[in-house]
């Protein structure tokens, strides 16, 4: 049996939202320890990597670890019947093949129940090695996504490159080029307004822009995101959730032919 | 340029 309880559910609709736009079907991994995920998307290109504690949960229980693998895109039609403010419980039956979702509102004066088949999915699973990176950069995540979205009405790619003079994001298409820096700033009252650069050398590696606009639909889940950057290696981009957990994306690198 | 597969930097497991 698997029992988990968020009070607040719409975590899972924020997460949902910077998931389904890269994969559309992915095993969901259960064990007493809490949820993961590991899922790349069609082009094997770029992978995201979800977890979840347990303790995160109100109330969580997993009798054994499992995989159940669900349609995304399904999963965001059942999302939506949760109001927002809904608490959310997910519950598996190990000898059933379905996931039953049930959101209440705070007040408990509505209280919805849906069903949903899981699926059987292969998926190859990588093991993703512990990387001490060049640079990591800490910045506000709306600050983030406003850049590769401005960025990606001019250009399909962008450089991005860290000194220790700051992170830039450059870009050039037939409108033109354009370089955004942004330069290490702890001067705000806020931790969350900084930008920090962290750097062990510089590093400079290109991307297909619009990896980076799908993985900036995280932004919701929280205020500061990193990337981190390593000389010919796939970048990682995280939103951390406080100590719920995170979501990392992880982008290859376009490389000289 | 072109784009690598992450397989070429993490292994299956």
């Amino acid at each position: 049996m698997f029992e988990a309880k968020l009070i607040q559910g719409n975590l899972i609709k924020k997460i949902m939202e910077g998931l389904k736009d890269l994969v559309t079907e992915a095993n969901f991994d259960l064990s007493p320890g809490g949820v993961s995920l590991q899922a790349m998307d069609s082009s094997h290109v770029a992978l995201v990597a979800l977890m979840l504690r347990g303790d995160a949960f109100e109330n969580y229980r997993c009798d054994r670890p499992r995989s159940i693998g669900m349609n995304l895109v399904n999963l965001s039609k059942v999302l939506k019947c949760a109001g927002n403010d809904d608490t959310m419980t997910l519950k598996a039956d190990d000898t059933q093949n379905n996931i039953t979702l049930v959101f209440e509102s705070q007040a408990e004066d509505k209280y919805a129940e849906v069903q949903m088949e899981l699926m059987d999915i292969d998926s190859e699973h990588l093991g993703i090695p512990d990387n001490t990176y060049d640079a990591i950069v800490k910045m506000p995540s709306a600050q983030f996504s406003q850049i590769v979205k401005d960025l990606s009405s001019i250009g399909d790619t962008v450089t991005v490159s860290v000194t220790k003079d700051g992170i830039t994001f450059s870009t050039s298409g037939d409108v033109g080029t354009a370089h955004i820096t942004c330069k290490q700033n702890t001067s705000m009252e806020k931790e969350a307004d900084h930008t920090t650069v962290n750097l062990e050398h510089p590093v400079t590696l290109t991307f297909a822009l619009r990896y980076f606009v799908t993985f900036a639909k995280s932004t919701s889940l929280s205020h500061q995101m990193s990337i981190s950057l390593s000389k010919e290696l796939p970048v990682m981009v995280e939103y951390a959730m406080g100590d719920m957990g995170h979501i990392r994306f992880y982008l290859a690198p376009k490389i000289d032919d | 340029m072109s784009q690598a597969k992450l397989t070429k930097f993490f292994t299956k497991s």
